[in-house]
């Protein structure tokens, strides 16, 4: 992603739940819409409750960065890959 | 496995743990490359029912559906979204997508963990004996996170989510990445939401040794696990035309040399590559080595690539000789051709004869396997060392576990070098690294977790750490194979695991959520990095003052800024709480310092007596410190005993 804009990569979106507007039901209806107001096309890869509130989905990085301003989101992080020791 | 459990006394005390009951509830959560289900370390003879509490599920996939899955082997999921994501659809005629391992490494890690008890189990006679996992009444749950292309962490973090919904008590993770901070980690992220649940994170410390600052999984809510070795070797002796031997070790095990002595020629004599000393692809000229025996430098590809190397340009056998970085130590390897691992000094010492001799020949004698080996354990060159690259305060590793020439269950689908080339198909496969120490400490944690269902996570991890052993039975410290020298805590934390012990610790040091919330604001956490890794509004207390110096760990790691401590001593203070899970007693203080002068340490009070079960103590520790250079390090030790338990915590001090 870093290479060429438009090239996606997998980020770790991290979403500050309590900020949740009272519009939606559910918080899973909220990141839909979040991802939606910076990308047509991308889909949430998994969602997360346990380990973090969030979810997991493809971008470039101009939309990554977009998302990173919206409203009740902490953090985009890229994903990372981890070795077998 | 075979061996660890006899090594950490776990044979002679079978009576000390329970095995039924609560034994056979501990469920152990392994995210890794899957698992082999047809294993017999799965085999579920004797275990009743699944646990009422298991939440899981045996997922279908290639080769693999809800009929594989058993009484032992109680779950098994695949996460793949991640992994697709970036690299595209699975090629299913390469690896399958299910939980199946075509790997080895998570049938190894979970077998190890907690495989049943297999009779008559060996690699082509090596290592024989009777392998059973760490916990063997405890169950199984495969989580496969780990692909050919790769562990990546939106699948790890999706494994953990549902790791922690499917109610796993123990969470086995041999896998590492760079060294992001806690709240950037998903491995760190995760095992943070399975720590809040009860469940203890056991994760490998990384294979990056014996550089310093090189270990991975630091936070202070997962159990590091470093590697040592066993008291059992595989000898294969270098024997030289001048008449010369050299140990070394090896796993091969097929047609013979023949019995003369054979024509020797050094990797970098026979090739046009510069790096032809490291026998890499295609840089082995055939006629200069075709009916020879080819001595290789370790480095770069894989060991067991080197002998494939050599046999294709038609080498009889291989000596492979180690390096500095690893020194003396001897990993062995099931080579597909006669061959044999030295240590740098011998390996040294052959070169010279095969620079001097004008017609150099030799052979490889091999002997088997060998148990009683001592010094044992040392610490392993590979495993990677302290001090703590995230938070320096915060010693790690916590300890160290058997992690070298490891016996334990293997995939079918895979020959032992796991080298397409091999053919060969095996039960049990013999490997090393801090992916094998790991499964081993949990496995220990579901032994304690069942003897002690109450227990925290940090209760669990401070019984292995407070009475983990620093020296063997002669007196003699730890040592570490890398410098032949005695081992220090930033190699082997609190010490080798020592379950026995573990089992009644006498003390514990606890730590509560809170309390690692109190850590991450001593770290200066914005409430917005602490939501992204607590998942919760959590704002740090200003009038509060948050130190590190208090946060409630077995260990001790004292940093002093060299610069500032140049104008006189330092006076640093660092206070502990013991919580009682043993008998009444009356517990005595005492320091042993292991190196240096520039310390002066003392402990406020001396005595801590104890009447009730759970009651709570504190103490404080002052350590007086004068001006030392820079990047000096001073290491002590501090027990509490009331003559029949000990509670040991290591000591590090650091100029920086």
């Amino acid at each position: 992603a870093a290479q060429n804009p438009d090239q996606r990569a997998t980020y770790i979106i991290h979403m500050a739940k309590s900020e949740m507007p009272a519009s939606f039901e559910h918080h899973t209806h909220w990141y839909e819409s979040s991802l939606k107001s910076v990308s047509d096309s991308a889909e949430i890869l998994y969602t997360y409750d346990n380990v973090i509130h969030g979810f997991s989905t493809q971008l470039t990085r101009e939309e990554a960065e977009s998302l990173e301003q919206r409203p009740g989101i902490l953090s985009v992080l890229p994903e990372l890959k981890y070795e077998l020791h | 496995t075979t061996r660890s459990p006899e090594f950490l006394g776990l044979d002679k005390s079978a009576n000390l743990f329970p095995t039924s009951g609560s034994a056979s509830e501990v469920i152990v959560g392994v995210l890794d490359t899957g698992v082999w289900p047809e294993s017999k370390s799965f085999d579920d003879t004797g275990l009743g029912p699944v646990p009422s509490s298991w939440k899981g599920a045996c997922e279908t996939g290639t080769n693999f559906n809800a009929s594989n899955c058993n009484r032992k082997l109680i779950g098994a999921r695949y996460f793949a979204r991640g992994y697709e994501a970036t690299l595209g659809p699975i090629d299913e005629s390469k690896e399958s997508k299910s939980p199946r391992d075509d790997d080895g490494h998570g049938t190894h890690t979970a077998s190890t963990a907690a495989g049943s008890v297999v009779e008559g189990a060996s690699l082509f006679g090596y290592a024989a004996g009777t392998a059973r996992g760490m916990a063997t009444r405890a169950r199984v749950a495969a989580y496969k996170v780990c692909w050919v292309g790769g562990c990546f962490s939106s699948d790890i973090l999706a494994a953990i989510e549902q790791a922690i919904d499917d109610n796993v008590n123990v969470l086995s993770m041999s896998l590492g990445g760079g060294t992001s901070d806690y709240y950037k980690d998903s491995v760190a992220i995760g095992a943070f939401a399975a720590m809040e649940k009860g469940i203890l994170v056991s994760c490998s410390a990384g294979n990056a040794g014996p550089s310093s600052y090189s270990l991975s999984n630091v936070a202070p809510w997962i159990t590091t696990v470093g590697a040592g070795t066993l008291d059992r070797d595989f000898p294969a002796f270098v024997s030289l035309g001048n008449g010369q031997n050299y140990s070394g070790v090896s796993l091969y095990k097929g047609d013979g040399l023949p019995g003369k002595l054979l024509p020797f020629v050094y990797a970098g004599n026979a090739s046009n590559a510069t790096n032809g000393n490291l026998c890499m692809m295609d840089t082995l000229i055939p006629e200069k080595v075709a009916g020879k025996i080819v001595m290789c430098d370790r480095g770069v590809n894989a060991r067991v690539q080197k002998g494939a190397v050599v046999k294709a340009a038609g080498g009889l056998g291989m000596v492979l000789a180690n390096t500095e970085s690893n020194g003396e130590e001897l990993v062995a390897d099931a080579h597909l051709l006669p061959a044999t691992a030295v240590g740098q000094k011998f390996g040294d010492a052959i070169k010279s004869y095969l620079v001097s001799d004008p017609k150099p020949t030799v052979t490889i004698l091999f002997e088997g396997t060998k148990v009683g080996v001592e010094p044992s354990p040392v610490v392993a060159a590979f495993s990677s060392r302290g001090p703590n690259s995230i938070t320096p305060e915060l010693l790690k590793p916590d300890m160290i576990a058997p992690g070298v020439n490891i016996l334990a269950g293997w995939s079918g689908a895979v020959g032992p070098t796991g080298l397409a080339t091999d053919s060969r198909r095996v039960g049990f496969n013999i490997i090393s690294g801090t992916s094998m120490s790991c499964p081993h400490v949990s496995g220990l944690a579901a032994l304690l977790k069942a003897a002690h269902p109450e227990w925290s996570p940090a209760a669990i991890r401070s019984a292995l750490m407070t009475t983990a052993y620093v020296s063997y039975k002669n007196g003699q410290k730890l040592q570490d194979i890398a410098t032949g020298k005695a081992s220090t805590p930033f190699d082997h934390g609190a010490g080798h695991v020592n379950p026995v012990s573990a089992l009644n610790p006498g003390l514990v040091y606890d730590l509560t959520v809170d309390d690692y919330l109190g850590f991450l604001c001593a770290l200066n956490y914005t409430a917005s990095q602490i939501n992204s890794l607590a998942r919760r509004k959590f704002t740090c207390d200003a009038s509060k003052r948050y130190s590190l110096a208090d946060f409630n760990y077995p260990s001790f790691a004292v940093n002093i800024d060299a610069a500032q401590s140049s104008s006189g001593s330092s006076v640093l203070k660092y206070s502990r709480t013991l919580t009682n899970v043993g008998p009444p007693g009356t517990y005595k203080v005492s320091i042993t310092s292991s190196t240096g002068p520039g310390v002066k340490i003392s402990v406020e009070p001396a005595t801590l007596s104890f009447t009730q079960a759970n009651e709570k103590k504190s103490y404080t520790v002052t350590f007086t410190v004068s001006s030392m250079p820079s990047n000096t390090n001073s290491f002590a030790r501090l027990e509490w005993s009331d003559g029949k338990y000990i509670v040991g915590s290591p000591i590090a001090i650091s100029w920086n």
